[in-house]
């Protein structure tokens, strides 16, 4: 059993080095237990080292590289074992705007073995994606409809020229 | 498996009757300003996997029944969310099989489960999504919104149990 | 006592709708004693009515909402009290486009009577600042600098333009 | 009173001594990528006010000294916040008066206090703070990254606190 878990910790373990190396093009990230003599009593710790820094718990990182490890995480667990969908809600709030292109391109390619359903505010994020559905409050009713892509970018330059 | 559309009948913000979709096999971007609904439209379909009010931002689930100004007057709410299971060979992709999931819930909170319209348990609505690889026990496929930091922040034993459940 | 309480409580109040109202174009908000014979006992709720929809307490709101109405609770609080300077860090994360111009546009206009000094990632809001300090990266170490104006709009232009 | 500059030696991410500022009187924006040290640019000024080392993101105060591969050798961090008071008559600037706050850690978790170069006790430094109102009290000038949706859902009775301590 134990022989087992190993197998799979090390299939996730290199499958979260190798995300978390493409999302923050060139840092490297680690699945360590915690006691290596009782893995599963212990649990397992997770390390990054940020491109050109050192290597860091979690807990010390700054919000965008917390989101970008936790996002790694979730593509190697998709990766050993998948689901059929993933649905996310602002997972860009913490990004910066690199790191938003970065990511929405790299779900955009996921998207070839999982279905998206993803909500954004950050036209980086949503202008990558497939298809666009706008959603609009009238009169405290919420109107939803599928936006052509010309209206939906019509609405994004309406967005970003917004005079308050 | 995918997810085709989610249909709503005062369901949060969502007044009479809404059709949420179609949803991209691939990728779709949800947009719109704050406040007006697109967080909810995750609530509706957590809703119907069976998800308590409290994952739903509801103490109560009669309070995820629409009610505003005017319209006090709705005594239930029910979405249906229609999934399509698709096979993709050699660049084709072929509908396999089609199903809907749907769940309804009353001012009384009496809640009904729908399995493709027809009444149908809880349990029997799990079994289905399980079948299909939906992964209920730890919710990896939902993110939810002011939660995506945390997720690497998870207690080493309870990366633990992730990994156990996954075997 | 009670007068005195009861004195400041207004003013607060009052500003408080004002703000909001400006800062969501239209909306309400009201502070209202849990229960009036024990004001002091029993606290004081915050409520709004964000334009064109029914009177909500805070929980009920999305992430968008809760912001404004946090904003307008501090810049309300600001007036009936001041304090001499603002540290904000990314208080923009879950504002869309229009409503970071909003509170970006507030912000300068009461900077003429406190300091504000804010961290965002985004372009909407950093823009409208007298002043910019860019902080980048080298090698694990921090560097920092005042940016001149066209410097930072090339940081911006940049990032807006970022390619993965 | 408005803060003129921060002033940092090997304080978290910043390695060496370093220089924040000058910040505008009125509106200063800081920018960067994730991760190169906005955000602990904020805690340098919270870790001259006194704040403890959680509010910092650190468990320990030592923690708050510059630390990476290559620079394990760095025995102490300090943070200086130059301050000016500026009155505004008819248009006018001028600076009244200015002064300086400082705090110093070492790898031995002794921590010293500065007021205008000199030692000085946390007391004189929170009292100087408090002359030009700096709220230390409720803390009401500082948001930090995260915090603002809950702002306003302090409970009640927080509301009434702050309300009676603003008296
Ligand atoms: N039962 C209900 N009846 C009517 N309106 C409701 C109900 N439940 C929630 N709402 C309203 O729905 C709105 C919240 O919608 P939602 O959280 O989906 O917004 P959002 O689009 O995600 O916004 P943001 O971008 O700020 O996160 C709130 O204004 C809330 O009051
Ligand atoms: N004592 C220390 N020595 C060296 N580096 C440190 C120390 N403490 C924190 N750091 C590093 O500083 C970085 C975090 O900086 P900060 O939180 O200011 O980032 P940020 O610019 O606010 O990013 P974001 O936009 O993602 O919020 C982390 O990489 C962290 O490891
Ligand atoms: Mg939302
Ligand atoms: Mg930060």
């Amino acid at each position: 059993r134990t022989r087992e878990f190993l197998a799979s910790f090390e299939v996730i373990q290199a499958k979260l080095k190798k995300t978390y190396n493409y999302l923050t093009h060139g840092g490297d990230a680690d699945l360590m237990p915690v006691n290596n003599t009782n893995i599963f009593g212990d649990g397992i710790e997770f390390g990054v080292r940020p491109p050109n820094k050192s290597w860091k718990m979690i807990s010390n990182l700054s919000g965008g590289e917390k989101t970008l490890s936790s996002l790694s995480l979730i593509f190697a667990l998709h990766h050993y074992k998948p689901t059929p969908f993933y649905i996310m809600d602002e997972i860009d709030a913490a990004l910066d705007y690199r790191n938003v292109t970065i990511v929405g391109k790299y779900v955009k390619d996921r998207a070839l073995d999982a279905q998206f359903i993803i909500i954004s505010l950050r036209p980086n994020m949503y202008q990558q994606a497939c298809r666009h559905i706008g959603i609009f409050k009238v009169n405290n009713v919420t109107q939803v409809g599928l936006l052509a892509s010309d209206a939906y970018k019509g609405w994004q330059e309406g967005a970003l020229a917004a005079k308050p | 498996l995918c997810i085709k559309a989610i249909e709503t009948y005062n369901f949060k913000s969502y007044y009479g009757r809404k059709i949420l979709g179609p949803f991209d096999q691939k990728f779709t971007a949800i947009i719109g300003p704050n406040g007006c609904g697109k967080s909810n439209t995750i609530d509706a379909l957590l809703f119907v996997f069976g998800f308590r009010s409290s994952k739903l931002r509801a103490h109560k689930l009669p309070e995820l029944i629409h009610n505003s100004d005017g319209r006090k007057d709705c005594s239930s709410a029910k979405v249906t969310v229609h999934f399509a299971v698709m096979r993709t060979e050699a660049e084709q992709n072929e509908q396999v099989e089609a199903f809907s999931i749907g769940r309804s819930i009353s001012k009384s909170n009496k809640s009904d489960y729908f399995l493709n319209g027809a009444r149908a348990t809880q349990h029997d609505v799990t079994t289905k999504l399980r079948e299909h690889d939906v992964d209920l026990d730890h919710n990896r496929f939902l993110i939810l919104q002011g939660e995506v930091e945390q997720i690497s922040l998870m207690k080493p034993t309870a990366k633990n149990e992730h990994e156990e459940g996954m075997l």
